[in-house]
């Protein structure tokens, strides 16, 4: 029990991890895309007036009715400075969207989007750990007569 | 942090030193992505009537006001404070249109009284029924709100487990990387407390909480163990911690 405990917990770790990179590539993606839009003509708004449409795409839960969880608290943010990822978010595109190239905003996005598909793939990936680890503490629990 | 580049510590000092719009705008952008992570995260709990584009509206004053009174010269990683200030402003905003109806809360009140009263005449936690009746509502009204507390957050331990994280101390909040020798200490004591209360509880109240908070199971996963619906753990939660409140403060 003390193993899967200590595996579960592992396990939530990382996902908060991965969830909150994968938020925060998501966020500079959309902005991107929005300036790409701005500069062909298909937006007239200014980024800073649209940012709460820009932001709220895909936040909604989807089909399920109810919450994995009740309204917690923010898992602590991930040390960041080490990987490559923070690299990839230490490129200030969003400081100075306006003023770059269009070739220049494409390879920002490209590298954003490349590490998205990573992160997204690997945080589904330890999800389905993390859900077999909890149905094994369930199971755990369900066998000795709860 | 080593994120804090010269070209982002360069925009904090000329905002911080002449208030200018444009580049203040530019911090703005620069850290909205953390508003989309707080939006998902504190959404993922709320009744789906809630829609999503309002949280990040508020989640977005809350990361202004989260700018305009940073001091980069402390020192501390903006990130966390703003993330803090963020959840503030949402849940507060939430709060202020009372999205939990008044009578919700009113009546959390009275049923943790009249849990108290019951625990107390009986010596054990009252069934739904018996709580129900003392209140003069129907079963099925009573054990609605009870789920409405838990899913809304308005009956937790959060505050008990973890008081660094309640919204309310946002505002002090440093780049939390060491916990003091004092506050390890107070976090294990009060574990301990709870640890001791919580053996006291029936069997399945005391289940419901250790699965939620000690072992971090879904909703869902904990329905697995006790046999019952997700919304059933909902209601189950919150009666099993106003019962564990009570007997803290006895
Ligand atoms: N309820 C819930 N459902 C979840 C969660 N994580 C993933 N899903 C579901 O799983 C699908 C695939 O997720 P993915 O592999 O991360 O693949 C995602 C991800 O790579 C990306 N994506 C998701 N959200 C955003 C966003 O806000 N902006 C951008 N640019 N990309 C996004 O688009 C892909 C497709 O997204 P969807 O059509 O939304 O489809 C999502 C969604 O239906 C979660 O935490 N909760
Ligand atoms: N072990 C495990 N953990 C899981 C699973 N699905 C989600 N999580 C974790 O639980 C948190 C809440 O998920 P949610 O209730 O679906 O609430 C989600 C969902 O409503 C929304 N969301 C996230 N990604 C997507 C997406 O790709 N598409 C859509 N449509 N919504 C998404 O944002 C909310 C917060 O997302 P996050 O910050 O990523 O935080 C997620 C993630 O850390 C799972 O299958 N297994």
């Amino acid at each position: 029990l003390e193993q899967l405990r200590a595996r579960k917990a592992l396990a939530s770790e990382v996902e908060n991890e991965l969830s909150y990179y994968r938020r925060v590539l998501h966020g500079r993606i959309d902005l991107i895309r929005f300036e790409q839009r701005r500069r062909r003509g298909e937006e007239t708004r200014r980024l800073i007036d649209a940012l709460p449409e820009i932001l709220s795409e895909q936040l909604g839960r989807g089909g399920s009715e109810m919450p994995r969880t009740f309204v917690t608290d923010l898992p602590p943010l991930p040390d960041t400075g080490r990987r490559d990822i923070d690299h990839i978010l230490s490129d200030e595109v969003l400081l100075r969207l306006d003023e770059m190239s269009d070739e220049r905003l494409q390879v920002s996005l490209d590298a954003l989007l490349a590490m998205e598909r990573e992160v997204s793939e690997s945080r589904r990936r330890v999800q389905q750990v993390e859900d077999r680890l909890g149905e094994a503490l369930a199971e755990r629990y369900r066998s000795v007569g709860a | 942090g080593p994120e804090r580049t010269d070209e982002i510590g360069a925009l904090w000092a000329r905002f911080k030193a002449t208030g200018d719009e444009t580049a203040r705008e530019k911090l703005i952008i620069h850290y909205s992505p953390l508003v989309k992570f707080v939006a998902g995260r504190v959404g993922a709990g709320l009744p789906r009537s809630v829609d999503p584009g309002d949280l990040v509206s508020y989640g977005i004053f809350g990361l202004i006001d989260a700018i305009d009174k940073f001091e980069p010269e402390r020192g501390f990683k903006f990130e966390t404070y703003a993330i803090n200030r963020i959840k503030g402003a949402i849940l507060d905003e939430l709060r202020a249109l009372d999205w939990v109806p008044r009578s919700v809360r009113a009546k959390a009140r009275e049923i943790e009284r009249s849990m108290a009263e019951l625990e107390h005449r009986l010596q054990r936690t009252p069934t739904d029924e018996e709580l129900a009746r003392h209140m003069g509502m129907p079963v099925e009204e009573l054990q609605d709100v009870l789920g409405k507390l838990s899913m809304v957050g308005l009956v937790g331990l959060d505050d008990l487990l973890d008081p660094e994280s309640s919204t309310t101390r946002g505002d002090m909040i440093a780049d939390r990387t060491e916990p003091s020798p004092e506050e390890n200490y107070q976090k294990e004591e009060t574990r301990r407390v709870l640890a001791e209360a919580l053996n006291k509880l029936p069997d399945r109240e005391r289940l419901v909480l250790t699965l939620y908070y000690f072992e971090g199971l879904t909703l869902a996963e904990i329905g697995e163990v006790l046999g019952v619906t997700e919304s059933r753990v909902c209601q189950l939660h919150a009666k099993s911690v106003l019962s564990l409140r009570n007997r803290l403060s006895e």
